[in-house]
């Protein structure tokens, strides 16, 4: 899995050309909403599950 | 016919008289556990014509003396219905005589995917005209394959040639032993790569989780099947340590939108290898079965 491979993926996903340029201020602004969170460990759990039922 | 409502269209009716055998074969304990089905071959045993047979064939119908023998895999789902798929398709010709090789392996793939208690493999076997049309020959009806014959009666009977690799020594070994180096030679297994987000400069200020992640990677070697199972499986490439299962990666990114910035998840597929097999190139992708 090479650094290129996983930028190419992100960007593919997000349907962008180029990595997006966000300054310190946008970036620093940005909150993570308590349902974003639940969805992102919600597809987390998901993708280790396969894993555990491996065990 | 006579309806007020539909207008009469009569049509030719173009039978392709095929004749039909179902064969049943018991497979439990037939696979060793733990091994890769690499091909399975159904052999059926065409009979010779009789002479006389032929001779009135050749005069009636001298223009093909082939027929299509088509082998479908017979599905009987829970609800009693039936589904075939098409496994494997040959022309014979009614001057040969003798054992007819179909790779069935793509029927015992999707066996293999039933849920247990697995019905036997059903394969369908038909004989059919080489092709429809008024000009088409009728030598189809005069193919005939050796059933099973009565107990004992051996010669002929169809039969199904199962040709697996036993995973004990051909498999991959799963994870690798984080405490030991992987040596040249080792055998195909999963080692743990971590890849650290934070450290790519085009990731800062746009992906928020997760700071890296366990992508695992496959590395060793794998053996490869001796001298006289290659020639015999001349499609199939050397076998080597490949991810064979992978799982993707979620994520959360900085998206700017509408002059405004918001947190949003992305799941990236096959980021992480879930599991490494030994696998050869030119081995068919078992189809997978559709409910």
């Amino acid at each position: 899995m090479t650094e290129e491979q996983i930028l190419g993926s992100l960007l593919q996903q997000l349907r962008l050309s180029e990595v997006p340029v966000l300054d310190e201020g946008e970036a620093e602004s940005v909150v993570t909403p308590a349902h974003v969170r639940a969805q992102y460990v919600a597809l987390l759990q998901r993708s280790h599950g396969t894993r555990s039922r491996g065990k | 016919r006579f309806s007020q409502n539909f207008r009469e269209v009569a049509g030719r009716f173009l039978a392709s008289e095929a004749s039909t055998h179902l064969l049943v074969f018991g497979m439990e304990q037939r696979l060793p556990p733990n091994s890769e089905l690499v091909q399975a071959v159904l052999r059926l045993f065409q009979e010779p014509v009789p002479e006389a047979a032929l001779r009135r064939h050749g005069l009636l119908a001298p223009r093909s003396d082939r027929a299509r023998v088509t082998v479908r895999w017979l599905h009987v789902r829970d609800d009693g219905s039936n589904r075939t798929s098409l496994i494997d398709s040959r022309l014979v010709s009614v001057h040969e005589s003798g054992w007819k090789a179909f790779d069935v392996t793509e029927a015992v793939n999707f066996w293999q995917q039933l849920r247990r208690p697995r019905q036997p493999l059903l394969l369908q076997v038909s004989v059919q005209r080489e092709h429809l049309g008024p000009l088409a020959s009728s030598a189809h009806r005069l193919v005939r394959f050796a059933s099973q014959g009565p107990a004992g009666a051996g010669q002929g009977q169809p039969q199904l040639e199962l040709h697996t690799l036993d995973l004990r020594d051909f498999g991959a070994q799963g994870n690798c032993d984080p405490e030991a180096p992987v040596t040249e030679g080792a055998r195909c297994c999963r080692r743990e790569m971590y890849i650290d987000l934070q450290g790519m400069k085009w990731a800062e200020r746009w992906v928020l989780e997760p700071p890296g992640f366990l992508a695992y990677e496959c590395v060793g070697t794998c053996q490869q099947p001796p001298e006289p199972l290659r020639s015999k499986w001349p499609f199939l490439g050397p076998r080597q340590c490949v991810a064979s299962e992978t799982t993707s990666l979620p994520m959360i990114v900085s998206i700017r939108e509408g002059g405004r910035t918001r947190a949003q998840v992305v799941s990236l597929p096959n980021m992480r290898v879930q599991k490494c097999s030994c696998a050869s190139d030119g081995a068919p992708v078992p189809r997978k079965l559709e409910p």
